[in-house]
C-alpha cells in the first residue's frame, strides 16, 4: 500500500537536485545488490512523488529508467568508470521503482524493483543494420561457445580452476559463423592443471570472481577448424569487513531464469 | 486543486517537469 494513505504527496520536478540526489542513492543501492548481469546507470527520472511519513521524514516514490553498462555486476570498478552499452551493441534498459526515505537529510532505500529488457530488434536495425542481436543464453551455439572458451581459459591457467557462474550475454554473427559470449566465473579450490573431475571442485570460501569475453568460430567452407578466443579479467578478492553495508553475493547465486538479458532485482 | 486547508495551495498551476532529462539515450 502506498505510504501514508490519506495524506497528499508533494510533487517534485524530476530534474530537481533533491530528485537527483534520491535517484543516485537508489542507483548505488541497485548496483550494490546486483550479482548477475551488468551494472546499470541512471538515464532518466520518470516520476517523483514525495509522501510525508509519520512521525518524521518523507518517502520519495520514484520511477527511474536505467541503462546497462559494460561492467559486469561482480566487477569492483566504480560504475562511474563504466561505459554505457551503446545502441549498436544492443543496449539493455532497466525500469525501476524505488521508495527512498529522506530523514535528517539522509536518503535510505526502502524498496526497489527493477526489470530489464533489451532494445527491440527493429530499433537496433535502424541504428546498425548489420549489428548482431542478443541471443538467448541457452542457445546451443552459445552454450558450446562458453564451454569452449572456459576450457581454453582453464587450460592456459597456472592457478585455480574457474567454474562458470553465469552467461551474461551472447551474440551470433552468422556471416562469419562466430558466436560471441560474455560470462562470469568463480575460482574453485582445484588447481586448473590437475583437474580430473570438475564436479569435485568447490568455490573458494573467499569468493574470487572473474569476467570473460570469448568467441567461437565454427569450421566453415573457408576455414578448416574451430577457433576459440577468450580473455578473462579476474577480480581481486573483495575483503568484506563484517559490518560491510555492501551486500555480498550469496554463496550460490540463484539460478537466473533463462531470458534475454538477466532480470534485475 | 483540492487540498487540505493546512496545505498551502500554489497560486497557479505549478508545472512539474517529469519525465526529467535523458542522460544518455532513449531506447
Amino acid at each position: 500500500a502506498p505510504p501514508n494513505l490519506g495524506l497528499s504527496y508533494r510533487a517534485l520536478d524530476c530534474d530537481d537536485p533533491e530528485s537527483e540526489q534520491a535517484a543516485l542513492v537508489a542507483m548505488d543501492y541497485l548496483n550494490k545488490n546486483l550479482f548477475r548481469g551488468y551494472k546499470h546507470t541512471l538515464n532518466q527520472i520518470d516520476k517523483v512523488k514525495v509522501w510525508p511519513r509519520r512521525p518524521m521524514g518523507e518517502v520519495f516514490e520514484m520511477e527511474i529508467d536505467t541503462l546497462e553498462t559494460t561492467c559486469h555486476a561482480l566487477d569492483p570498478t566504480p560504475v562511474a568508470n563504466c561505459s554505457v552499452r551503446s545502441m549498436a551493441e544492443h543496449a539493455v534498459e532497466g525500469d525501476c521503482d524505488f521508495h527512498v526515505l529522506k530523514q535528517d537529510g539522509q536518503f535510505t532505500v526502502l524498496f526497489a524493483k527493477c526489470d530489464s529488457s533489451p532494445d527491440s530488434a527493429e530499433d537496433l536495425r535502424k541504428v546498425c543494420p548489420d549489428c548482431p542481436l542478443l541471443a538467448p543464453v541457452n542457445n546451443t551455439k552459445v552454450v558450446r561457445a562458453v564451454e569452449a572458451a572456459l576450457t581454453a581459459f582453464n587450460t592456459q591457467s597456472n592457478g585455480s580452476y574457474f567454474q562458470l557462474v553465469e552467461v551474461s550475454r551472447a551474440q551470433l554473427v552468422y556471416l562469419t559463423h562466430t558466436t560471441y559470449v560474455e560470462f562470469a566465473i568463480a575460482a574453485t579450490d582445484c588447481v586448473a592443471k590437475e583437474v580430473t573431475d570438475p564436479a569435485k571442485c568447490n568455490l573458494l570460501a573467499e569468493k574470487q570472481y572473474g569476467f570473460c569475453k570469448g568467441s567461437l568460430t565454427e569450421k566453415g567452407p573457408l576455414n578448416g577448424n574451430e577457433k576459440v578466443a577468450v580473455t578473462c579479467t579476474v577480480f581481486p578478492i573483495q575483503p568484506q569487513p563484517d559490518n560491510s553495508p555492501v551486500a555480498t553475493p550469496p554463496a550460490k547465486l540463484p539460478e537466473a531464469p533463462v531470458v534475454l538479458g538477466p532480470l534485475l532485482l | 486543486n483540492v487540498a487540505q486547508p493546512s496545505v498551502a495551495v500554489a497560486a497557479g498551476p505549478v508545472v512539474h517537469l517529469c519525465p526529467g532529462r535523458i542522460r544518455h539515450f532513449k531506447i
